[in-house]
């Protein structure tokens, strides 16, 4: 899960994007 | 009424499609052909060009004072192609973001094993973001920035190695990949198919992913007999393409590697780099 913590982020906050 | 679910399927996915990304082929190809009236790109074509067109470039991503900070850190001599280089990234990610919300649309992929969501996308986006390209491309060049600025293919070339190296390969699958004439429609079917590839290493549960492409693929093959029917063979050469699409997002991947190797000064977005470690 570490290893992809932003795309695991990004799967699953569906409203606020990720701060890229 | 199975036919009648796939075409569903198929307007499902050309919305979200229209939804999350933000520059479609038909607006990328008005632009191209000078048809959006008095709103041509600005033109990128040597140095002089890149430094003009610079403030386009990035304008939506990064606040001003972060921007000029990473600016001055990186003039350096052959700071040029670094800076380019740096502001592709940052774009990228962006659309890997556009990517993974489409992908949460297809209607039972947010049902799939967390982690085989995950290896899907880790698989899938750059190979996406490369057919996303194509419609930004013609022969002489491509549109980048939201279809604000054209950069020529020539411009591309000049830059030093590897720089240069990095597009040329894109451009010569696109103008083939072109060729096949797809719309929005069509390409909204296509990136699901991809995304949806139960050929990943490491999925856990490959069974749902290929009932859910085989869904799709269904679907993609009805809506090119009925938006092309006089271009035989099209669902065949299209599926084609995706071993081209391995081949160059591997190439690219290497790349990646080498310049992360060679270049002091490159740092790869977070974003990038977990996708990119440990891919090929």
């Amino acid at each position: 899960k570490e290893k992809h913590k932003i795309l695991h982020q990004l799967l699953q906050n569906s409203t606020s994007p990720v701060d890229l | 009424p199975e036919a009648a679910d796939l075409r569903a399927l198929a307007r499902h996915l050309y919305e979200a499609y229209l939804k999350y990304f933000p520059l479609t082929k038909a607006k990328a190809r008005a632009i191209l052909s000078g048809k959006t009236g008095d709103s041509a790109p600005f033109v990128i074509h040597d140095m002089k060009s890149l430094m003009e067109g610079e403030q386009f470039i990035n304008c939506r991503q990064m606040p001003i004072q972060e921007h000029q900070q990473q600016t001055s850190a990186l003039t350096a001599a052959h700071g040029v192609e670094l800076r380019f280089f740096h502001s592709c990234q940052s774009r990228s990610a962006e659309a890997v973001r556009e990517v993974t919300e489409f992908a949460k649309s297809i209607p039972g992929f947010v049902d799939l094993d967390l982690n085989d969501q995950v290896t899907l996308l880790k698989y899938g986006v750059i190979e996406v973001l490369i057919i996303m390209m194509a419609p930004l491309m013609n022969k002489d060049g491509t549109l980048i920035s939201y279809g604000q600025i054209f950069m020529t293919r020539e411009f591309l070339k000049s830059l030093r190695k590897p720089f240069c190296q990095m597009m040329e390969p894109k451009f010569e699958f696109s103008v083939k990949f072109n060729t096949l004439e797809l719309d929005d429609s069509d390409m909204a079917l296509f990136l699901a198919v991809i995304i949806l590839s139960g050929d990943r290493p490491g999925l856990l549960n490959v069974k749902p992913i290929e009932q859910l492409q085989e869904t799709v693929l269904h679907s993609l093959e009805l809506q090119l007999k009925l938006n092309h029917p006089d271009s035989l063979q099209l669902f065949a050469k299209l599926l084609q393409k995706m071993t081209d699409l391995r081949q160059i997002v591997t190439d690219h991947v290497h790349l990646i590697q080498l310049l992360k190797k060679t270049e002091v000064d490159m740092c790869l977005h977070p974003l990038l780099q977990e996708i990119m470690k440990d891919l090929y």
